[in-house]
């Protein structure tokens, strides 16, 4: 990717993030659409030998050949038995059966988390520079288990099957499904045997934000990650003819709009639909759109496929302006006619002036690429929230990272917005989706492997948790991170723990381990039957003792979600307790130098929050010390929510857990 | 209807296979899936990340398999999306 190693802060640290030996090796196994091969991010010039231990292998299939994999790309595999058995056999004019990337999404991510440096990279222009992955030395080895119609979970569990034999340390999955139980997720259950197997797993969010519980992959052993933007940005503006102007964004590289304003027209205006705003195919009537700049509405169908519509009805331009859902986001598009997406508050301002105006008219210009753009990074709208609907005692997403306008490498299959008539091939593209955030932890967690071998996956992902940002740099914490999709301040439900901050990634100072035995005790305190457990954790070894007490509370999660019932809080308050209190247990491991932790913890108004005990002396690496936390709280309505943050610091590191309230 | 096939992922408890099958899961698998279907198809065999198989049943064949000593679950396919 181009910019986003500067804006974590990585570009040019190669130092901060020493390789350990062949240890450090890291092979990130992405589980997607394939690869393109041929793509420069899959260079293996300066890397050593593929390690010893590495089983994988380059399948070959249809236009893939098994030299196609090298010292980079040393793994390619396919799976697609699933796929044809429910679907049929596929269509080999559009897909290829083989490892091969006919989507770009796969390119894209592989690209993301570890792709070699590329200079001069760019699309069509716009975001050009260096693009490198997250991990440009470590390997990369795709699994193919999506298809043009769908990646199926037979085929998903055959690629993480495959990708653990063949020794993958990190798995990067930018997939999701509905909210399943953990016993029947196969990602939440491929990804227990990985974890169990030392293998970190990294799963998109989802795109269903901003609605509150819309999160995927939520089981507590995958690293769940959302979205937010960077400090980039592809600036339009869109003159109208009473001489307002408003900014929005394109990545539109044609033939310019003449300067001299053409007529604007709503597309409801300018069709035969009562769904005629969406500028959905065939709604638009080209006698009343022709040489004219349309405005459409975001919704249903693709956001580039309006683009085609509206081209393809003779439209000289297209306005795409957000709904509230999507608010003051700004997704990019590499629409095919000169094209801005805008704001909700800017799409309605030019609605209105559409709608006043008896002879409206309108220009787009075309900005380029703008860097340092603030404030940044602010949560996608589209990122899925919180609070986690399977298990309300584990806050999820446990971080964000970049996944707006991403640039990474791109199949030669597909033109960039990936509609059939897009015939323009490029070697990169940008996109937008926690899709394109989840490898970027997935890159950043092989980073961490590289550097401390020694650590668990749930080692990693506390130390990406609790160095993660949650404030404007230097703003305290008066400056909360803001939520594109309201403007206004987000809160833990939105970025877990925070943006990731790899440079503190490296040294935590401490971390929340946790192993195969404790995530049993968590599925034992869900009342998790023996059966079930042994379906997610495949032995029927593992198991709940009779009459012990079991509590998600005691699950050594990085973060802190206590869920409270308004129900038995009154009932108990109305049987004379003051208040309910919730514990919640933790282990910190010392993995860096000696040191005296002291902790500070706040909360929402009405809740009061004890430590037990209030310091930790450690006094070698490796040294565990446990405390307790109690969260004390009066009944509030339900649907109550709150916040809080708790924090261990020994003056050089800081230790921060979000802490989420809810009343249900 | 009734015939309709589907793709199933069934979890074993491998602890349970009989002695005979030695350390061939697979034929475990297999011989399993045979006496529950005679035309259900196996897709993949797992062994990594869950002990088990996939395969085309009849809902009722899904029903006959979930009976069976040693099947942990028989859980549907599910269809996931890019994000």
């Amino acid at each position: 990717t181009t910019r986003t190693p500067e804006f974590l802060g990585i570009a040019g640290n190669d130092g901060l993030f020493p390789q350990s030996g062949t240890a450090g090796d890291v092979v990130v196994g992405v589980l997607d659409t394939g690869v393109w091969p041929e793509s420069r991010s899959y260079d293996d010039a300066g890397l050593g030998e593929v390690p010893s231990w590495w089983k994988g292998e380059c399948m070959a299939g249809t236009g893939f050949n098994s030299s196609a994999c090298n010292r980079k790309l040393v793994g390619a595999r396919f799976f697609n038995r699933g796929y044809e058995a429910a679907m049929g056999p596929m269509d080999t004019t559009r897909e290829s059966r083989s490892p091969r990337d006919d989507d770009g999404h796969g390119t894209h991510t592989s690209s993301t988390a570890a792709g070699a440096a590329v200079s001069g990279a760019s699309l069509l222009g716009f975001a050009s520079g260096t693009a490198r992955g997250m991990a440009p030395r470590a390997r990369v080895a795709v699994y193919k288990v999506c298809w043009l119609g769908g990646c199926f979970s037979s085929d998903i569990l055959a690629g993480m099957d495959a990708a653990v034999a063949d020794g993958c340390g990190v798995l990067s999955l930018s997939l999701g499904g509905g909210a399943a139980d953990y016993a029947r997720d196969s990602v939440a259950i491929g990804a227990f045997a990985a974890m169990e197997q030392n293998v970190l797993v990294s799963c998109s969010a989802g795109n269903a934000g901003p609605g509150t519980s819309t999160l995927s992959n939520v089981a507590p052993w995958i690293t769940t990650v959302g979205a937010g933007t960077l400090d980039r940005d592809f600036p339009a503006y869109v003159s109208l003819g009473n001489g307002k102007n408003y900014t929005g964004v394109s990545l539109y590289a044609g033939k310019a709009l003449p300067s001299t304003p053409l007529p604007i027209v709503y597309a409801a205006n300018a069709s035969n639909s009562t769904a005629g705003n969406l500028c959905m195919p065939g709604t638009l009537t080209p006698e009343k759109v022709a040489g004219k700049i349309v405005v459409c509405d975001r919704g249903v169908s693709a956001r580039v496929q309006k683009g085609f519509v509206v081209r393809d009805a003779g439209g000289a331009g297209m306005v795409l302006s957000n709904t509230a859902t999507n608010g003051e986001e700004l997704v990019a598009d590499a629409h095919l006619l000169p094209a801005a997406g805008v704001g909700a508050k800017e799409g309605a301002a030019i609605k209105a002036y559409v709608a006043s105006d008896p002879s409206p008219t309108a220009t787009i210009v075309v900005a380029g690429t703008q860097v340092d753009v603030r404030p940044s990074p602010v949560v996608a709208a589209f990122s899925s929230r919180g609070p986690n609907m399977l298990t309300p005692e584990i806050l999820k997403p446990d971080i964000i990272a970049p996944g707006v306008n991403i640039l990474a490498a791109w199949t030669g299959k597909a033109g960039p917005t990936g509609i059939a008539a897009d015939t323009r091939r490029v070697a990169f593209n940008i996109i937008s989706g926690t899709s394109m955030s989840c490898p970027h932890v997935s890159g950043l967690a092989a980073l961490l492997r590289s550097a401390h071998p020694e650590w668990s996956p749930a080692a990693v992902r506390s130390a990406l948790m609790t160095t993660a940002y949650s404030t404007y740099a230097g703003a305290g914490d008066a400056n909360p991170l803001l939520d594109a999709a309201t403007g206004a301040p987000a809160t833990p439900f939105d970025y877990g723990a925070g943006h990731v901050d790899p440079a503190s990634a490296v040294d935590p100072g401490l971390v929340y381990d946790l192993g195969t035995a404790d995530y049993v005790d968590f599925l034992c305190a869900l009342n998790y039957t023996s059966t079930m457990i042994a379906a997610v954790a495949r032995s029927k070894s593992y198991g709940c003792t009779e009459g012990k007490a079991y509590s998600v509370y005691n699950l050594n999660y990085p973060s802190f979600a206590v869920a409270y019932s308004t129900a038995s809080s009154q009932a108990a308050e109305s049987s004379g307790a003051a208040a309910t209190t919730v514990t919640h247990r933790r282990t910190l491991t010392n993995v860096g130098a000696a040191g005296t932790y002291k902790v500070s913890a706040a909360a929402m108004p009405g809740v009061a929050v004890a430590v037990e005990p209030t310091e930790l002396a450690f006094t070698s690496a490796g040294e565990k010390k446990s405390y307790t936390v109690s969260f004390t709280a009066k009944s509030q309505p339900s649907g109550t929510a709150g916040f809080g943050r708790l924090v261990w610091s020994d003056g050089k590191h800081s230790v921060a857990s979000p802490i989420a309230f809810t009343w249900t | 209807a009734a015939e309709e096939r589907a793709t199933y992922i069934v979890h074993m408890a491998k602890s349970a296979m009989p002695a005979e099958y030695g350390d061939d899961h697979g034929e475990w698998y297999g011989a399993s899936l045979r006496s529950v279907s005679g035309a259900g198809k196996m897709l993949y065999a797992y062994d990594t990340v869950l002990h088990g198989f996939s395969a085309r049943l009849t809902a009722r064949e899904a029903r006959d398999m979930a009976a069976m000593d040693g099947v942990l679950a028989v859980n549907p396919e599910a269809r996931y999306e890019l994000h």
